[in-house]
């Protein structure tokens, strides 16, 4: 879902 | 991914590694707080709570994996290793991690993107790491002589958070609809928490003196 594909920064 | 985020993890590295070194090969603590350490631990912990769920890289899972073990070491080395311990001065490391958990958990239960458990957890990790490095700068400011290895491993750990506005006003820039309030008012907090550190560490370093903060 897009909102996990945001989280891609640690 | 973008240089200032590259740039922004690896100084991230560097100051667990600088602490690292310093903990396990002079097997001292001094002037490292505790309570600091346990809250990176807590911060890593509830941001990387999708490191088994969702896999985004690499590189993500291995430097999720790394800051999880490092951060979990140091506190390990801190509170049960027979050398290390005795380093640790614990009268005057007395902030209270509750003062910092309990704001930041109301503040993510009621400021989210979604009201859900990992999404709650992860808007906590942020607030919480704005405000984490607080007990160590309190110890600072007691224990006066700050030795080179803590000067670098804190001025490493403000400057890894000052990359990443960078890397948000350039993924801002360059990528559309990329938005997000809370890492970046967390992050600026953050940043700024450390402006009055930097400062004196700068001077320090201009005028070729030991690091002091004023009592």
């Amino acid at each position: 879902n897009p909102t996990y594909k945001s989280k891609d920064e640690l | 991914m973008n240089i200032f985020r590259l740039t922004a993890d690896m100084t991230h590295l560097m100051s667990v590694i600088v602490l690292l070194l310093k903990i396990h090969t002079i097997k001292s603590c001094a002037g490292i707080s505790l309570k600091t350490q346990e809250l990176y631990a807590i911060v890593f912990t509830c941001r990387y709570l999708d490191i088994f769920t969702d896999f985004i890289s690499f590189y993500n899972t291995i430097m999720k994996v790394i800051f999880l073990w490092t951060s979990f070491s140091i506190v390990w080395y801190m509170r049960y290793h027979k050398i290390v311990r005795r380093s640790y001065d614990k009268d005057q490391d007395t902030f209270r991690h509750v003062f910092l958990m309990l704001p930041c958990l109301v503040l993510a239960l009621l400021i989210n993107e979604r009201f859900t458990f990992k999404e709650v957890m992860w808007t906590f990790s942020f607030y919480l790491e704005a405000v984490a490095i607080l007990p160590q700068l309190v110890l600072l400011q007691r224990t006066r002589n700050i030795d080179n290895l803590t000067g670098q491993y804190i001025f490493l750990l403000g400057a890894y958070r000052a990359l990443y506005i960078l890397n948000w006003i350039y993924r801002y820039v360059t990528e559309p609809n990329y938005v997000h309030w809370i890492p970046w008012m967390s992050g600026l907090v953050q940043t700024l928490l450390y402006g009055d550190f930097f400062y004196y560490y700068f001077l320090s370093w201009k005028n070729n003196v030991k690091l002091q903060l004023p009592a």
